[in-house]
């Protein structure tokens, strides 16, 4: 069997350390977890300064959602059920849950979506 | 995603991962891009976890998720976390956990947990081949010591294989992509390849965290998917983390 060569392949790159030029986009800024702060308390410094962005990405997976079930059925029962399976979870990551959802103002249903995104897509 | 785990000649280890998301998830056509991979970057942070203002353990993370894909634990170990597709996937997980079986654990919460509370790589290596999951996953695990690296596929309730580092027998890095080592990857998703054949360009006396991001920043290791690239090396619980960007032409995944 021969193989077709891969057209997005290139040739081993080299001295592209440090990062710079076309495939760097930037540093990624440093916050601190104080896990000694009750769960629910632990994020708010970060959610301060993201909840926008956070906002954003979780506007995009609805937009898809609804593209895909036009009635809004799906992010209804996202925003109106899913939010009890807080409940289930173990401590202390359902206070912390909780805890974004209300520093950020996201609906809690949505922050646990995005928590559990990878069992829900490792299909 | 692509994960490395490789130990130089002096025993020095180094953990470093492409972390790519996003898949099918919208493509933006104006900037040829996917969607959500895109709008992830901005929230892309690096952690301090601090008990009594010391570090417990650092994290690369999206804001808002509490789980970890990423991290270190200060000279102990490192630990990054690639998506493992199954039929038997996650969505069966979630099912069980709302008809009342909750004995496994979300693979996020897991990582954290053995972030948070491991006390060795051994113990680490165990917790992670051992605890039932919701999700199947790849965990692949730094330690400190020569030897100490290994990839556990996992299913949601076995450890299939654990695949370690042994430089007496060559094997002088361990690399997962988002298929089972023992078979070959889909055709049109091969980056394992490419990444291998770089890192044995590289050599074991050259390999370092600047020349494993050379292979992460090659085509199409790094991709239209790759959200950032992290480097770790465990001693003191150094992280580095950046943005990356993949310029046509690129490999969509």
């Amino acid at each position: 069997i021969v193989w077709a060569p891969d057209p997005y392949g290139e040739e081993c790159r080299s001295k592209t350390y440090p990062p710079s030029g076309p495939t760097f986009k930037g540093n990624v800024p440093t916050y601190v977890i104080n896990l000694d702060l009750p769960p629910s308390k632990r994020w708010d410094n970060l959610m301060h300064d993201k909840k926008t962005e956070l906002k954003t990405v979780v506007q995009n997976i609805k937009d898809i959602v609804n593209t895909f079930f036009p009635s809004g059925k799906v992010v209804d029962i996202v925003d109106n059920k899913i939010a009890h399976l807080t409940a289930t979870l173990p401590y202390p990551f359902n206070e912390e849950l909780q805890g974004i959802a209300n520093s950020s103002g996201i609906p809690l249903g949505e922050i646990v979506i995005f928590n559990i995104f990878y069992e829900i897509f490792t299909v | 995603c692509t994960s490395i785990v490789a130990e130089d000649k002096t025993g020095k280890l180094y953990h470093a991962r492409n972390l790519d998301f996003g898949l099918f998830l919208g493509w933006d056509v104006k900037n040829n891009s996917w969607t959500i991979t895109r709008e992830l970057k901005p929230i892309v942070v690096n952690l301090d976890f601090q008990r009594n203002n010391k570090t417990v353990f650092r994290s690369t993370n999206f804001a808002g998720y509490i789980g970890m894909v990423s991290g270190v634990k200060p000279d102990l170990f490192t630990l990054t976390m690639n998506e493992r597709f199954s039929l038997d996937g996650g969505y069966i997980g979630i099912f069980e956990w709302f008809l009342g079986r909750r004995d496994g654990m979300w693979m996020g919460f897991l990582t954290r947990t053995v972030l948070e509370n491991a006390t060795s790589y051994q113990d680490a290596k165990d917790k992670l081949a051992k605890t039932r999951l919701l999700a199947p996953a790849y965990f692949i695990l730094g330690g400190k010591n020569s030897g100490e690296g290994c990839v556990i596929t996992r299913s949601r309730t076995a450890a299939l294989d654990i695949w370690d580092l042994d430089t007496k027998k060559g094997t002088w890095y361990v690399l997962e992509t988002n298929y089972d080592r023992w078979k070959p990857p889909l055709v049109l998703d091969n980056r394992r390849t490419p990444a291998m054949k770089c890192l044995n360009q590289t050599t074991q006396e050259n390999v370092s965290l600047p020349t494993i991001y050379d292979v992460l920043s090659t085509k199409p290791v790094l991709n239209k998917l790759t959200v950032c690239t992290t480097l770790m090396e465990v001693s003191n619980g150094h992280t580095e983390t950046y943005l990356r960007e993949c310029p046509d032409p690129c490999s969509p995944w």
